[in-house]
């Protein structure tokens, strides 16, 4: 079974392409193939695995906009059993590209749910799929929600973060009842988290009360090792294998596991 | 003279709104009075100075879409001299409704600075007007390019920081070739700066050697402070007075007076 999941906040910064590559690679060092996917115009995703696209290969615009098959644009990365589908800029006018081509509103969003659906015919190419999404709730998250059985929310401690909260399960419980009956919010997990500060313990405990055990109890915590990694295009874990962010994806991997 | 500064970077969560808010109330304090407009739909700004619109009160979709007089949108603050636009969520919309009523890119991106003109005729309404963009590089940000002289980008010292700013840059010089043949980058504006660390050291030497005299000398030091001052509605300067966020966008404010 192939599960989908979405790593969506349109709160910008709050660490969703460090998720999606970490939590991707927890899952392949413990055995669940994945491929992680580049949805964001800003191709952070793509840059942090040092992914190239060759001169005639395939982006995600290609599949989403042309309809190009979706196996033909994944890449594999220095890391085993972790594969990825990169982004170029060109799919900043994916948005307007689609909707000049496609009036319905429901064939613009189901055009990633498809590609997926296609290539995963037969045996699942692999375990899990993770979506990293841009900060915004446009068409290219849209279609993350369709293709999704569920979402995960990186979350800072911060003030900002329960109102952006708020807007995000509204958008998901829209996509579920128009178009994917099955999607749901597997878990907030809570990014850069200084336990130091009163803030984070004022904000951990407020979206728990919200929440309950929506909230994933693995903390991730600050760290610039978390943040040096992309430069050198490797997982947190390739780089610092010993240290508390590797810790942290794995257990956050464990969770979803157990879930 | 009345200066229009956007505040922008499409990447997400790299201090653009706190920039925004807490410049705004520098220049107020300095005796600049100084209006900041909220133009991303996550109203984060309208949040932090706890702007409440009224029952038929206007927002800044009312003035950009609409064509609602931009002075009537405006809110006074707590903060003496500092006054702002707030939004709404309807602000998502804005893209694709301003696309539908309008074909022409030209006249779709020219409808904020329009509304400013207007509303600026005759005796300048204020010294200063800054604009707190989305994390994108969609409509929204366009019209505040249009609309500015000039650009300030906040950024933070991560390993993407540098492939985001040669995107924004060059999206800067194609609105100033296309529309707006005053707009130039006044500078970067280092935001959260850890400088204990070394990346933090390596991304500040390479954006300096890249961009020489326009990155401010100002560096925005992370205070939990500065993240807790949204939570009371105010600027940092009115909830701790004499703390380093204060005194940080304090000397970025002199900076900017002074060039
Ligand atoms: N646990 C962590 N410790 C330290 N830094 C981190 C951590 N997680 C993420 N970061 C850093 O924070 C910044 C934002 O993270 P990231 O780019 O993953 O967020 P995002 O939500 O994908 O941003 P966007 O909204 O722009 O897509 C990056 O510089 C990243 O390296
Ligand atoms: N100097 C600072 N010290 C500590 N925290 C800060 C500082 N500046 C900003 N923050 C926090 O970092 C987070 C991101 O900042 P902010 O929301 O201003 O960024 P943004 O670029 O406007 O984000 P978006 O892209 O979502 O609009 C917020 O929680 C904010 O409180
Ligand atoms: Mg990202
Ligand atoms: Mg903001």
């Amino acid at each position: 079974l192939m599960r989908v999941l979405a790593i969506a906040n349109q709160k910008g910064g709050v660490g969703k392409t460090t998720t999606t590559v970490n939590l991707g690679a927890a899952f392949a060092a413990l055995g669940h193939s994945t491929v992680v996917v580049d949805l964001d115009p800003q191709t952070n995703l793509t840059t942090s695995l040092d992914l190239r696209i060759e001169e005639d290969g395939l982006s995600l615009y290609d599949v989403l906009v042309d309809g190009e098959p979706f196996g033909e644009a994944v890449l594999s990365t220095t890391t085993p059993d972790l594969a990825a589908c990169p982004a170029d800029p060109s799919l900043a006018g994916a948005d307007l590209d689609i909707a000049r081509e496609e009036p319905d509103p429901r064939r613009r969003a189901i055009r990633l749910r498809d590609s997926l659906s296609l290539w995963a015919e037969g045996t699942p190419p692999c375990s899990f799929v993770l979506l990293d999404c841009p900060p915004s709730l446009g068409l290219l998250t849209v279609n993350a929600l369709v293709a999704a059985d569920a979402v995960i929310v990186p979350m800072q401690c911060e003030f900002f973060a329960m109102e952006g909260l708020a807007r995000l399960v509204d958008t998901i419980t829209r996509v579920r009842s128009a178009w994917n009956p099955s999607l749901h919010l597997l878990g907030v997990c809570f990014t850069m988290v200084d336990r130091r500060t009163n803030l984070a313990r004022q904000v951990i405990a407020e979206v728990r009360r919200e929440l309950g055990s929506q909230v994933f109890s693995t903390l991730v915590p600050r760290s610039v090792r978390v943040a040096e990694a992309p430069s050198f295009g490797l997982p947190v874990r390739d780089y610092d294998p010993s240290g508390q962010g590797t810790a942290a994806y794995t257990s956050l991997a464990r969770e979803i596991l157990a879930r």
